[in-house]
This record gives C-alpha cells, structure tokens and sequence, in this order.
C-alpha cells in the first residue's frame, strides 16, 4: 500500500540547512489504523505532506500501490491525490470565499462526481454541521472549521485518510465523534494515518509511530502502549 | 477586574441570525486563573474576543478594570489592548511576512519599548523557539507557530493574559512547557483566562467557565471538579 525507504526532506532558508525529516522507512499496508506522534516540530507534517503527494521529497523512495510517485507528472499526482486520499490539514486549508458545503463539494466536483450536493450535505451532517452549512470559514468557530475539513477529507470515499491533528481543536465529546467516523471507515477497509499528541485518539489506532528530530524514534504496534 | 454583565453577541448571516452568545455575566478579579470549556461551537471565541477589545457585544455592558469598553474610542481600545491584554489567537493570527522574531516584537514597538529586540528573543527562548526566530510562519511547523503566538501575548508583561486553545498543536510535553509559562505568570500577579478542551490543562485553573449554546452552563471554583 504505502512504501517509503530512507525519504528525507531538507529546506533551505537562506544559508541554513533545516533537516526536517530524515531517512525515514517504513510499510503501512492497506486497511491499517496508524497514529503518527512526536514531540512540535519532530516531522509529522513533513511526512504527512510527502504521504499525501502534497510535496516532494530531497530524496528516498515513495510507492504508493506500487507506483513510485517521483515518476509522476503533476497532473497525474494530483489526480491520485484526488481519487485515493482524504487529507485533513493540520491549519484546515479551507477556500475562505466558499461556504463550509461548497468547500466540501470540491473533491466531487473535481473528480465529476454526479448529486454531489446531496453527498457532500451528508458528510457535513455526519460531523454534526448540517445547521453550518452556508456559513464561510470566517463565520464559524475554530472547531467547525477542522470539521468541515474533515467532512470535506471523507467526503469522496478515498482508500487512505491522512489527517493532521484533526482533533486539535475540538472539546473531548466532539472529538470522540470524529474518532468514532475515523473508526468506523476503517473498519470498512480505509487506511487511517492520524497525526495526534491525544492519547485518547491514539488509543484508537493499532501501530504508532513516534517521531524526534526528524527521524522515526519507535514503530510499535499499540498493544501494551 | 474584569465584569460582564448580561453580554451578547449575535451575527446576522443573510436573513439568520447567530446568537454566538447569550446573556453571560460573570466578575473575575485580578490574579485568578481561570479555564474557559465547553463543546465546539458554544462561543467561548466569541467571548474571548470580546473580553479582549477585539470586538464589540451587541448588548450588555463589559467594564475591565472599572473602565466601560463601550465608551471607549477605536484608538482607546488598541491602547487598552496594547497595554494590559496579551491575546494568543486560536488561529494564531501572525504576520506571514514576517520572522518569529519580528512578530513577537510588535506589542513592543507600538508600545515604543526600548530594546525590544532582546526582550523578544528572550520571550522566544522561554517557549522554546530560540532556533526559529528567523523562520516566517509558513516556514514554521503548527505548535511552532502557536508557540510564536503565545510569546507575543506575554512579551509586554500584560496584567491579563487570554489564550484560547493555546495547547491544541502541542505534545503533551511541550503543552505542559507553556501551561508552566502561564502558572508562574499568575503566580506573579497575571490574570489568566484560557479556553481549553484539555483537562490536564484545565486542572491547573482555580476555576472552570463551562459554556453551552452561547450560555454559562456552570462556574465553578476547580476543588473536585
Ligand atoms: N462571523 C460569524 N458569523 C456567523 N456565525 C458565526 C460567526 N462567528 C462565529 N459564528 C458562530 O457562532 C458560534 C460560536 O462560535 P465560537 O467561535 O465562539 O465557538 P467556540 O466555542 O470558540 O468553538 P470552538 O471550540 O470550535 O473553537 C458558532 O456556532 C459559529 O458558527
Ligand atoms: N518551509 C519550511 N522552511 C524551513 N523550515 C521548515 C519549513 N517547514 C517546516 N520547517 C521546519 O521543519 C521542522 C518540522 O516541521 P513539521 O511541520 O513537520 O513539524 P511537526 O512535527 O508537524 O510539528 P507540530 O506538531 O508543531 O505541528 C520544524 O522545526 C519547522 O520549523
Ligand atoms: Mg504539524
Ligand atoms: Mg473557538
């Protein structure tokens, strides 16, 4: 499913060099329930957005089913992104002149995808915003917008969901729910990747894998964490 | 210090309105350190903006160190705001073209302290930032980013101190960094008010607001909660 051998990302900014992840390999096969932990400014996004084909790496390997992503074009990355993964952004990403529907609408209109309003107005009812769902991101609180991001990440059924602290913003109870969401698509045969510094969220998943300074510091199943 | 008294604020969306809050009052005096809960959506921004001069109620009255808000002057407000507020943003609200360093040293330039590059970079080290200073926002990860936004709020010394959501983009261990920050400023003398969803955060808080549907559902002193 996912593939990576030895992926590294470095920035420059000016003279310095800022190795933000580091030699980073490991398998996650299709179906698994993964949480990504470490301590603010470990990788975590760096290896979300490599993950999610949002960016490209300094070098290593990246397959994802096979397909070695660097042999791809930008249109061609852009339509995996689009057809097989749901990425919830850790600062939500969400167009600010569009309504919450219309910002989940976009993943159907982009792939063609026909009664795509009734669709998208269900997964903003299944993240509890259907009396939401003409208020534009600056008219809603901080929480509904991760969950509009989140409704938006699910919305056209992908086979992998990356999501970067979904939860970050959301009371206990709220949070569960969305858990719960994450849950049960895995249970159907999505593959979760979740980001998260809450236990409770990462309870949640099978295999963590703890980040530090760039580098993967353990990979353990979660029995026993 | 500070006292609401039947305070709300409602938003007309089209022909809807929001009633983001209804009716709060409360008094908190100088020094306590008070949690602000409550599920997603329940106005607990809606108020920390208002508290914070950021923006006006649509009723009610809001005297902060006796001083009415509503009587004050656009210009009064900033100054107020400037001087004794120090607010860290859910969404963090830096300059994008600025470095950490330079966001951080902003309350001291309009409050034409002198050297206040110092002053700065010593409130980035505290929370851990001393590496990044250089780095713009989008060069930054989330917590970092959130970490630059807390420095800011406490770089001017303010008497009362707003965080809202201060901790969601952090590690626990790094959130408990920042929560000691606001422990040894309150037991300095700063008022603390932070809305948080995290109850290792809130433990720390004397007293628990918890909001529900724009209202005060409970004000507690924290024994036993
Ligand atoms: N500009 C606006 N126009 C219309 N409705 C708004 C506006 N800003 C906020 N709201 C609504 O007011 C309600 C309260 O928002 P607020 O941001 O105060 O909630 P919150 O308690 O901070 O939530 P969260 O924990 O998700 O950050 C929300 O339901 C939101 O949709
Ligand atoms: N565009 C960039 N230019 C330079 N440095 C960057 C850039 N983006 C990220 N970094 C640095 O790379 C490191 C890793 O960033 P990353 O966003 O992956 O961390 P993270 O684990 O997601 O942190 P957090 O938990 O705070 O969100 C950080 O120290 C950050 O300062
Ligand atoms: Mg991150
Ligand atoms: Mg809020």
């Amino acid at each position: 499913m996912i593939e990576v051998k030895e992926l590294s990302k470095t920035y420059q900014l000016g003279k310095v060099d800022v190795h933000a992840m580091i030699d980073v390999s490991f398998r996650i096969d299709a179906g698994e329930f993964v949480a990504v932990m470490g301590p603010s400014g470990s990788g975590k996004s760096t290896l979300m957005n490599l993950l999610g084909c949002l960016d490209l790496p300094s070098s290593g390997s990246y397959l994802l089913e096979s397909l070695d992503i660097r042999t791809l074009s930008p249109n061609q990355q852009a339509d995996v992104r689009n057809k097989r993964i749901g990425f919830v952004f850790q600062n939500f990403n969400l167009l600010p002149r569009a309504s919450a529907l219309e910002n989940v609408e976009l993943p159907l209109l982009y792939g063609r995808v026909s009664n795509s309003h009734t669709i998208a107005r269900e997964a903003l009812e299944r993240v509890g915003l259907a009396e939401r769902a003409m208020h534009r991101p600056n008219e809603l609180s901080g929480g509904e917008r991760q969950r509009v991001a989140i409704a938006r990440a699910i919305v056209n059924n992908p086979a992998i969901v990356l999501a970067d602290e979904p939860t970050g913003n959301l009371d206990t109870r709220t949070g569960i729910e969305i858990i719960k969401i994450f849950s049960r698509l895995n249970a159907e045969g999505t593959t979760i990747i979740i980001v998260t510094h809450e236990r409770d969220v990462a309870s949640k998943a099978r295999r963590i894998i703890q980040m530090k300074d760039g580098r993967i510091h353990q990979d353990m199943l979660a029995e026993g964490i």
